[in-house]
């Protein structure tokens, strides 16, 4: 934020410090690269903002450390937008590379639930400098619902496409074949408390306890 | 299952596509799928599933296993680290290894650490695991903060040995993997003091148990640190270092070196060098824990597919849970935030490596935004992560309560990550450090 305001040079993930707009472009298409300068603008704005309440408590004579201190939620906050806008970026990259139309499309789909998704999630941080309007959040919130129903048809399909094998997931559930009730009974039979059909402990417990409340 | 086979049937693209632009390319493809067939159809690596064992029961396998994949991987002459990680995962998944900490902390440490005759020294016998090590560095009372680590090693000019001490209970090492029980040697990370001036932490290669019979060396205590929230398999430890004498060859000496007379000569000027190893860890967490919460993924999804229930309409059939849009709504942001953090995880390991070289070559100048980006992204990617599997199990009803869904597995293995190798919220303002500079 320092090198930043200083014009001077900034570190390559950081250059989007130097040159973010005041309103969105965001529209109903939800172009790739408007979402990206949207969470580009969030981090930009949360980061002066952390740096200014650090600055602004060192001016009024707080010491370094204890201004740290007194900044940390917004600094952590600042943090994380920083790491959000470079997973949507480092995402919209791998939307743009040459490839199958078809699995571009569904990337496609894909990054924009996941961006959309997080702009209504942390909607405060887009509306509270008029960056973004109420309708537009409303739009975003429309659009996720939308994606919902385009990425149904593909969602047992995009797990596949991690490759996992059955080994790895380990789970009566998650298994490939699909053959999720005749293996939970199976893992049941499994349980060391069927050994046997009565467990040692009735006779040690439940039986005396039957046994004495006759008397 | 019919309903599985049907949506694999009406999808709009090609899995196989996507798999190799997660693996880099087709030919990683095959390779990764025929070394992981390998280790998946192993009749060695069958036993009862782990939530039936006893915590013993539990290492006892670990330990079993951990050895039998190093004969393995050596008769299958599978070197290459990736490859190597590839089968590891499969073979032992989501079950702490007896070897983790010395083939992912220990070794890297020594290499990256070493001058090239303490690389000589110890690197072959690591290599045949004569040696085999863990990393110890956080204590009972001190995690993050370097800084405020307790343990000491005070250099003796008169027998050129370092005195290493625990002064304190709360100095303790804890937590350390594979320390308890398994490893013969530890890197531990000391304050270093000479002639009463404190030169901060450096790390020194300590052998921690007999290498005949693995008794306990003199001086040190070592022990089980007790059951966790999961990684029942590790033996993570605690150990005690009552005045140990070390040579002063013992101190990783590559980027600074205390002669024999006990003068102090650091080699570069950029101390965090020393900290290349937590890094480059920090790197390819971002993507394990993005690993694990697809995984999570792939389970409540395939069986929001299967599991039918209630009713949309009045009268008809039970749909699939899938098409409920509350599921669609808990599930599918989960599923697009796994590749994002997949392809960002990615990202961050390419990077280090492409500027590790630089690094090792003297040129630091990226060092600190690789260090904010790789904090920030452990952080980020981890905690989406532990919130997301959570949402996973949850959206499975009761099921995902049971063992048998694998959630409880994966959770315990992927979500620790939060909190080991830097503190998520530490991590965040060591980012913001870098953020307020720029």
């Amino acid at each position: 934020a320092e090198a930043a305001v200083k014009g001077q040079p900034l570190a390559p993930t950081l250059s989007y410090l130097a040159n973010t707009s005041s309103r969105t472009s965001l529209t109903p298409q939800f172009n790739l690269d408007s979402l990206v300068a949207a969470y580009q603008h969030r981090a930009a704005r949360l980061i002066k903002a952390a740096a200014s309440r650090f600055q602004g408590l060192m001016a009024k004579g707080m010491a370094r450390e204890d201004a740290w201190n007194a900044s940390s939620v917004d600094l952590v906050r600042a943090s994380d937008a920083h790491c959000h806008q470079f997973v949507i970026s480092t995402f919209v990259s791998v939307v743009n590379e040459k490839q199958n139309k078809d699995l571009q499309k569904v990337l496609k789909d894909l990054c924009q639930l996941y961006a959309l998704y997080g702009i209504s999630k942390n909607s405060g941080d887009f509306l509270e400098d008029g960056y973004m309007t109420g309708e537009q959040i409303r739009m975003v919130e429309d659009g996720v619902l939308v994606l919902l129903a385009v990425i149904r048809p593909n969602a047992v399909t995009l797990v596949d496409a991690f490759d996992f094998n059955d080994r790895i997931l380990d789970s009566v559930l998650g298994r490939y074949d699909g053959q999720v009730y005749d293996n939970l009974l199976k893992f049941a039979q499994e349980s060391p408390l069927n050994d046997t059909d009565v467990h040692p402990s009735y006779y040690k417990y439940l039986k005396p306890l039957a046994m004495s409340s006759k008397l | 299952n019919p309903d599985l086979q049907k949506e694999r049937d009406t999808a709009t693209f090609d899995p196989l596509l996507l798999t190799n632009r997660i693996d880099g390319g087709p030919e990683k493809t095959r390779r990764r799928q025929y070394i992981q067939n390998l280790a998946a159809t192993d009749p060695n690596l069958v036993h009862k599933h782990i939530s039936f064992m006893d915590r013993s029961e539990e290492y006892d396998t670990a330990v079993k296993n951990a050895c039998y994949i190093v004969k393995r991987l050596k008769e299958l002459n599978i070197t290459d680290p990736t490859e190597e990680y590839w089968y590891r995962h499969i073979a032992t998944p989501h079950e702490a290894s007896a070897m983790a900490l010395h083939t992912g902390m220990f070794m890297p440490t020594v290499r990256a650490q070493s001058t090239p005759e303490q690389y000589k020294h110890w690197i072959p016998d690591c290599e045949s695991y004569k040696i085999i090590g863990t990393y110890a560095q956080t204590e009972m009372g001190h995690g993050t903060f370097l800084r405020g680590l307790e343990t000491t090693a005070t250099y003796s000019p008169m027998t050129e040995e370092f005195i290493l001490n625990s002064p304190t209970v709360s100095s303790l090492k804890w937590w350390p993997g594979n320390l308890g029980k398994t490893t013969n040697h530890a890197v531990v990370m000391a304050h270093l003091t000479i002639a009463g001036k404190n030169y901060g932490m450096h790390g020194f290669v300590v052998q921690t148990r007999d290498m005949d019979d693995h008794t306990t060396m003199p001086g040190i205590t070592l022990g089980d640190i007790g059951p966790k929230f999961g990684y029942g398999s590790n033996d993570n430890g605690f150990m005690k270092l009552d005045h140990v004498r070390v040579p002063r060859e013992n101190m990783l000496a590559k980027f600074a070196e205390v002669k024999k007379d006990g003068t102090y000569i650091a080699k570069t000027k950029n101390t965090k060098l020393t900290y290349g190893t937590m890094v480059f860890i920090r790197a390819m967490i971002a993507g394990d824990a993005a690993r694990g919460l697809a995984q999570c993924c792939t389970i409540a999804i395939r069986y929001s597919a299967v599991r039918r229930q209630s009713e949309i309409k009045p009268g008809d059939p039970e749909p699939q849970i899938m098409d409920f849009q509350t599921q669609q709504y808990k599930l599918f942001p989960l599923l697009a935030t796994s590749y994002a953090l997949l392809f960002a995880g990615s990202s961050i390991r390419d990077t280090y490596f492409r500027i590790e070289k630089d690094i090792q070559r003297g040129d630091t100048k990226e060092l600190p935004e690789l260090h904010c980006l790789s904090s920030g992204l452990k952080a980020f990617n981890s905690w989406a992560a532990n919130s997301g599997m959570e949402v996973c199990r949850m959206s499975c009803g009761g099921h995902g309560y049971s063992q048998a869904s694998g959630f409880p597995k994966i959770y315990t293995d992927v979500t620790p990550a939060c909190t080991y190798e830097g503190e998520n919220t530490v991590l965040m303002l060591q980012c913001a450090r870098f953020l307020m500079k720029m």
